[in-house]
């Protein structure tokens, strides 16, 4: 089953 | 002071109802380049990032810096009191409280002006890296919004695959399973048209229909959308926003559990 990631996990928090 | 103006006001309607289906609140920030958005959804699961750059303004005047943090809701009620040809203009003093949106019809016989308290929004910024993506696909806005509706209609995720011949979207659920190809436009008539495929390396990457359809709330803004991807990192669909700037949406990828 896919699950969905938050796009924080991605990009660096500035 | 602070005063940006544009000649018509669909341009500013068409952005807000392209950002106010993921965001209750945003900050516009602005300095003498132009206008800045950046924010996540509620859920975190995606990102808008606008950009009205200073030159595309028929005036813009922004002598400091200024971060306008606004409910997009109590925005949208104003904008829904302007006409399409009015001329739109945003206000605001230094440090101000409040902005002031004033409307102004063509034959500048009717003049209004709604003024809106600004909140200060404690928002996180990202910084999103410079990225060279496996493929860029550009494809007509519409066709990209009619595919996301059609497909969600048979699974909560939409699976795009790209190669160099085309594109294929799929989604599958308890109906059964759905495809559509799109080829590469072999000769281009109208670019608006157009597929047009830059690829480095296939990929195939499963992405959340709803947020898919959210990011097509931006299709009134222009005739193409381009979709770039790469293995694991977020989707970018952006909407160009003819002579003043983009609308950019990033999403991550689904993964395995």
């Amino acid at each position: 089953r896919k699950v969905q990631p938050s796009i924080k996990n991605y990009f660096n928090i500035l | 002071m602070f005063e940006a103006r544009l000649s018509s006001a669909t341009t500013l309607k068409k952005v807000l109802d392209a950002i106010k289906d993921l965001l209750n609140e945003a900050t516009f920030d602005c300095n003498d380049s132009g206008i800045q958005l950046q924010a996540m959804d509620n859920s975190h699961v995606s990102l808008v990032s606008l950009t009205l750059r200073a030159d595309g303004f028929d005036k813009y005047r922004c002598d400091r810096n200024l971060s306008m943090g606004m409910n997009l809701g109590s925005m949208a009620k104003i904008m829904k009191c302007a006409n399409n040809d009015d001329t739109v203009t945003m206000k605001a003093q230094d440090n101000a409280d409040t902005v002031v949106f004033m409307f102004e019809s063509q034959n500048q016989e009717k003049v209004s002006d709604y003024e809106m308290k600004l909140m200060n929004l404690d928002q996180e910024h990202l910084g999103i890296p410079e990225t060279d993506y496996a493929c860029i696909v550009r494809m007509p806005a519409m066709e990209f919004a009619r595919i996301c509706r059609d497909l969600s209609q048979f699974g909560e995720s939409l699976v795009i695959c790209c190669t160099k011949e085309g594109v294929k979207f799929s989604a599958s659920g308890d109906v059964g399973s759905a495809n559509i190809k799109l080829a590469q436009t072999t000769s281009v008539d109208k670019e608006e048209e157009a597929v047009i495929i830059e690829m480095q390396e296939p990929v195939t990457l499963t992405f959340a229909c709803r947020y898919l359809n959210s990011f097509t709330k931006a299709t009134p803004l222009t005739n193409q959308v381009q979709l770039s991807m790469s293995m694991d990192v977020p989707l970018v669909v952006e909407y160009r926003i003819q002579d003043i700037g983009h609308v950019r949406y990033y999403l991550a990828p689904k993964i395995e559990d």
